[in-house]
């Protein structure tokens, strides 16, 4: 028996809305640790790593490990009928081969329920070991998705260079090139606002824009985004996800030939 | 020219 009530129900919504157009179908993993997910997009140069911890749900109760296999897009279209002030609650029986979504108006005047076929979806796990990165770059994630938008319409990948001037976002097309630098900056007024830039060693690696742009779609999750950068890794873009968790997505880089 | 590569070369299955 799974039940996970979840007061910021606009959260899961939001969540679903950053990965559907990503992943079509993933494995929903329930265990004491808390709701998570992991999978790859269908061409596997993106994965996305979700954990909502179980302390964030004001009730968890995950009577043995459980995996649902959902379409997200059509868990999307069912979350998409929660208002964003609902509290919404998740529900699966050990072994059912359905999961439930109970919407609560937060007057209780209102209660839905939605009943959704799960799907066996084959997947394995990878291994995402610790890794230690030669810069960290955390900035607001609008300021992040007005570049990588920006960036796009003139070419379609992205050169991220840290360097000690700071992280510089470069891209080249047909009608020409564009840099956009952003510069450390901690001297503001709100520390969302912030650009704080780690730097171990300076790095330089080339993305799909592609990519980017749909991982900016988790935007509305957080004020800020961390990218973290490694030669011969791929990058990491996370966003929290308020104080319960993250949602990290990983892309591996394009190699100069 | 670039190469795409897949996260499969960075990451091994559990």
């Amino acid at each position: 028996m799974l039940e996970l009530r979840l007061v910021q129900g606009s959260l899961l919504k939001k969540v679903l809305e950053s990965v559907k157009d990503l992943v079509n179908d993933a494995n929903f993993d329930c265990s004491a640790t808390g709701f998570s997910l992991q999978a790859m997009d269908s061409s596997h140069v993106a994965l996305v790593a979700l954990l909502l911890r179980s302390e964030g749900f004001e009730h968890y109760r995950c009577d043995r490990n459980l995996s649902m296999g959902m379409n997200l897009n059509n868990m999307a279209k069912m979350l998409k009928c929660a208002g964003n002030d609902d509290i919404v609650t998740i529900k699966a029986d050990d072994g059912g081969d359905t999961v439930t979504f109970m919407f609560e108006s937060p007057t209780q005047d209102k209660i839905a329920d939605f009943e959704m076929k799960l799907m066996d979806i084959d997947s394995e796990h990878l291994g995402i070991p610790e890794a230690e990165f030669q810069a960290i770059v955390r900035m607001p994630s609008a300021e992040f998705a007005r570049i990588c938008k920006d960036l796009s319409s003139i070419g379609d990948t992205v050169v991220i260079s840290v360097t000690k001037e700071g992280v510089k976002f470069s891209t080249r097309g047909d009608i020409g090139t564009a840099n956009i630098v952003c510069r450390q900056n901690t001297t503001v007024d709100k520390p969302e606002d912030a650009t704080v830039i780690e730097m171990q060693e300076p790095v330089s690696l080339t993305f799909a824009l592609r990519y980017m742009n749909s991982f900016t779609k988790a935007t509305p999750l957080s004020n800020q985004v961390t990218i973290s950068l490694s030669s011969e890794l791929p990058v990491v873009v996370e966003y929290k996800v308020a104080e319960m968790g993250y949602i990290r997505f990983y892309l591996a880089p394009k190699l100069e030939e | 020219k670039q190469k795409q590569q897949v996260i499969s070369r960075f990451f091994a299955p559990k």
